[in-house]
């Protein structure tokens, strides 16, 4: 069940504009196919300038490795709310992550994984930012298998199950598992 | 897992549907997980573990534990909707590896090379650049690798 | 600070003796604060203030606000113990950067270059290695480093 | 004030024994100088094995860098309580963090500087570490002034001094400060 790049990519792409908005209110964002052609620094679908002067210097590498090809690659835009849109390097801890899992659930929703881990990618969130992540992983909790490891009590409270890992001193890991109704979830988080 | 770093003894993990949470102290072994599944699913790279060398997962040993000879994760995907292209209910994919560096992949218990492994596992979106997983520390590589990078990984999900 | 990323109009921060918490929601603006400081100590990568060149740090407008045309952040120390080699009970750093790429450095209001800046704070430590400055998700780079980059960190504490 | 390289390494030798031994307790740890000679691979202050043969893959490297003249290299060796020392690179990652705390601190406890800027470094610390970790600024709080960047409750409860910094909707951030008394504390705690 194979689509093309293409396909893929263009339904990422909405999906990014859409958690985008939702994951940065007042804000958005979206993603953008750029080619890096030595040469001729052409830009596919979207204004060339600013794109085509950061991938030049990579031009000279991209001679190496692929001869005469085009290469193409995904820029990703966002705009926090009342800023304007400046380098992905700049944004803050909170901001980069909120924009990595944006984009890792826009791709989910173009094509779905099985399943998906997600290790402690919640920690540079502040409470408001940990609620949208949150929000994100029960409403499409159906739709694939998201197992998350974390040290936040709010994110335990999220859960369908929960797995305990403990060491005892002799450096053995040991698992316990326990399905959660709400009441244990309750008590559990307490 | 049996022998997989902090894991010597056979240890069962079954994930239900919807959200599994993995919580516990630092150094307890959550990430170990994390790095079980990746590696069974053929990661080549030690580092993508936290080795150096691929033998690093085999367990070390600890106090009054003595080491293990080998490493071994199976992981077992439900099959029941036909999204991985084995004609069996349930797929079961292995990976071992020994202290002498000696490893085999198993589908379904019997022996195959890593690339049919890949193979199945590439058309559900589970492949080598391996997006479905996100490392500790990891969630930020998104937004600081290279374009190309971010293609790469939206190829392999297609 | 004034110009200096998300800081436009000038911002005066006066730290207390023990220990300050920094707080605030994500993107607010905590650590441009230790950008800033990394940068008026003499920082030449432009990558370890998050940026791709360095007029990035500039203040680039906002809703309503116009981009600044420089970036300037001044770090006055508290010289009562003699601990700087400089003959004033406070000592004052400044760093600034235009637009254009001009910089310039000025110790206590007289310009001057960055190796006399960082001759003056390596006596405290406080060099080019910057150890003393742990940038958010920087804390593992001191276990994941080369042994002898820990060992350039000592030598500058030394 | 300059003391040599070997007295500095010598003191934040001692007192990282004395902290990691504070920070992983049943466990401990230490700092080896070692040196990175292309054909000898001689390990200085300690058994040389393994640590040589994990320079060893930096030796040709080494070479073009310095030409003849031996590199040293600070080697951490930690134990976290009940496991066998292995490569820092398999510890987890609360685990490096207080690697890395407890180097921090040995090193200004070997030659303080005035100022130390931690920004979110206890992000990965479970609740038991960060305990150790407010400790350990507790302790040391009069010798030098630490400014701490957090998202965490604890930590802003460990503070003399608590700066809040917001940004409005024009992308300019704004800070307010005040020194804490202990009542005002648990009012910004709450
Ligand atoms: N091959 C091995 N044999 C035995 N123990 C190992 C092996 N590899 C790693 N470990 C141990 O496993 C521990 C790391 O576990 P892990 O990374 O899963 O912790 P974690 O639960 O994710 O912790 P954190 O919350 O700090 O991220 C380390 O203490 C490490 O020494
Ligand atoms: N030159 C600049 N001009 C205007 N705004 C800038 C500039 N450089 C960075 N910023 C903005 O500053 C914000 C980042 O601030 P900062 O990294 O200090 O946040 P933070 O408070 O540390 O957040 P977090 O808790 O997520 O780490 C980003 O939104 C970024 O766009
Ligand atoms: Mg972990
Ligand atoms: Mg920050």
């Amino acid at each position: 069940i194979r689509e093309t790049f293409e396909e893929t990519f263009e339904a990422a792409s909405k999906h990014f504009e859409e958690l985008s908005a939702q994951l940065f209110p007042g804000g958005g964002g979206r993603l953008r196919l750029v080619t890096e052609v030595p040469a001729t620094q052409a830009v596919l679908g979207g204004e060339g300038e600013a794109s085509a002067e950061v991938e030049s210097a990579d031009a000279d590498e991209f001679d190496e490795l692929t001869g005469d090809e085009p290469q193409f690659g995904v820029e990703i835009e966002i705009t926090p709310a009342g800023k304007t849109m400046k380098r992905l390097s700049l944004l803050s801890g909170g901001e980069k992550s909120m924009t990595a899992i944006a984009f890792l659930f826009a791709v989910f929703l173009a094509k779905p994984c099985p399943f998906y881990i997600l290790d402690e990618v919640e920690a540079a969130l502040d409470d408001l930012n940990l609620g949208r992540f949150l929000d994100l992983l029960r409403t499409y909790r159906d739709r694939a298998q998201f197992i998350v490891v974390t040290h936040q009590r709010r994110t335990m409270e999220a859960a369908d199950a929960l797995y305990g890992v403990t060491m005892a001193g002799d450096g053995v890991s040991k698992v316990v598992s326990r399905r959660l109704g709400p009441e244990e979830l309750e008590e559990a988080a307490a | 897992m049996k022998g997989f770093k902090s894991f010597p003894d056979r240890t069962a993990l079954e994930f239900a549907p919807g959200v599994s949470v993995v919580v516990g102290p630092n150094g307890s072994g959550k990430s170990n997980v994390t790095d079980a599944v990746l590696w069974a699913m053929g990661e080549q790279s030690p580092l993508a573990v936290r080795g150096q060398s691929m033998q690093d997962v085999i367990f070390a040993g600890g106090h009054g534990r003595q080491a293990a000879r080998s490493a071994e994760v199976e992981l077992v995907f439900d099959n029941a909707d036909g999204g991985l292209p084995v004609p069996s209910a349930e797929v079961s994919v292995l990976r071992r590896l020994d202290r002498n560096g000696e490893g085999e992949y198993r589908l379904n218990g019997a022996r195959c090379r890593m690339s049919d492994i890949l193979e199945i596992l590439s058309d559900s979106g589970l492949g080598k650049e391996g997006h479905s997983v996100v490392g500790q520390g990891r969630v930020e590589a998104i937004v600081t690798s290279k374009p190309r990078d971010r293609r790469l990984l939206i190829e392999e999900a297609a």
